[in-house]
């Protein structure tokens, strides 16, 4: 799965996800990628995610969405809501993954719990980051 | 704003474990093109919703990652696609699943978003959609993949041994015992690889 968020000159947010599934599936089944709200959401009072990881889970826990109310309600900041739902909830459920996620002020977060994540990003001063976790 | 541009991409079974020098140096060079693509697009002022979709491109044209080109099978051996879009100014989504001809489904999720009344279209009508709006419509066979349909191969092979050697129905997966997995999983009935 591929995945990207980004903030524009005017302030705008937008997430975006694509996907191929996973091998060997069966019977139409579509992962969390192509939900609203599970695997992309973007509102620029809060954050824009994308994510990745096993579906269901992503789905049930309707992830995406979930990091932006926690900044919405409780308040808290991009980092620590999506911690909050990769790091806690997710893992607490058996959720394997992680996400991207950006807020309006340029601040990104990009937790996960299982391998071969790969990220990348780059801010306004052009420097460009790649890594390849674990 | 402090414009910003974060990207993922996942390749399914290959982690930092198994992944040759070669190979890493291919992924970074396609990750840092597809930050630079969109990146490209913020520093000229455009907008983000644009920039994201030059980023998915990138990726999805690359046959390293599991989207567009270089997508895994289905059991069936299909490479059935999914894609989704948000604007975070509107709140307007679109989204696309199950598709096969369309040659960049980020495009198709954004042209549900923005030409249509719609969030989701699925299957053929998406198809139908998408060629309606002018994307660009490909062979299914433009997604092949060596590596990935040797995966599947491997995926339905170990599920006949498991089948083969035991009377046991297979059991459910149990995600915890079942070991590590990337963002990409590799599913039999009793096993996932990731």
């Amino acid at each position: 799965t591929v995945g990207c968020v980004a903030l524009d000159r005017n302030g705008n947010l937008a997430a975006g996800t694509s996907t191929g599934g996973m091998t060997n599936k069966r019977y139409g089944r579509v992962g969390d990628a192509p939900i609203i709200g599970a695997g992309t959401y973007a509102d620029n009072a809060t954050c824009a995610v994308s994510a990745t990881g096993h579906g269901e889970y992503f789905i049930r826990s309707v992830v995406a969405y979930d990091i932006a109310a926690l900044m919405k309600y409780k308040g808290l900041s991009v980092a620590d809501a999506a911690k909050e739902v990769v790091l806690k909830k997710l893992v607490e459920k058996g959720g394997e993954g992680g996400v991207i996620a950006l807020d309006a002020k340029g601040n990104l977060a990009m937790p996960f719990n299982s391998e071969g994540m790969y990220r990348g990003y780059v801010k306004s001063d052009g420097k460009i980051v790649v890594e390849i976790y674990k | 704003s402090d414009i910003t541009l974060v990207i993922h991409g996942g390749a399914g079974t290959i982690t930092r474990k198994n992944m040759t020098p070669e190979k890493e140096k291919a992924y970074r060079a396609a990750l840092e093109q597809a930050l630079k693509a969109g990146y490209a697009v913020l520093q000229k002022g455009g907008a983000s919703l644009d920039a994201v979709e030059e980023a998915i491109h990138v990726m999805e044209d690359s046959p390293l990652f599991n989207a567009g080109k270089g997508a895994v099978f289905t059991h069936e051996g299909k490479n059935e696609l999914d894609a989704a879009m948000m604007d975070g100014k509107t709140g307007k989504a679109g989204a696309v699943a199950g598709v096969t001809t369309i040659r960049n489904p980020i495009s198709a999720a954004r042209a549900v978003m923005e030409k249509s009344q719609h969030v989701m279209l699925i299957g053929k009508g998406a198809e139908v959609f998408a060629k309606e709006k002018g994307l660009e419509i490909v062979d299914p066979g433009y997604f092949y993949t060596e590596s990935r349909w040797n995966a599947l191969q491997k995926a339905i092979e170990q599920e006949k041994v498991e089948l083969d050697h035991s009377e046991e129905k297979p059991k459910k997966p149990d995600m915890k015992k079942a070991g590590s997995r990337a963002d990409d999983l590799i599913f039999t009935e009793g096993k996932k690889f990731g």
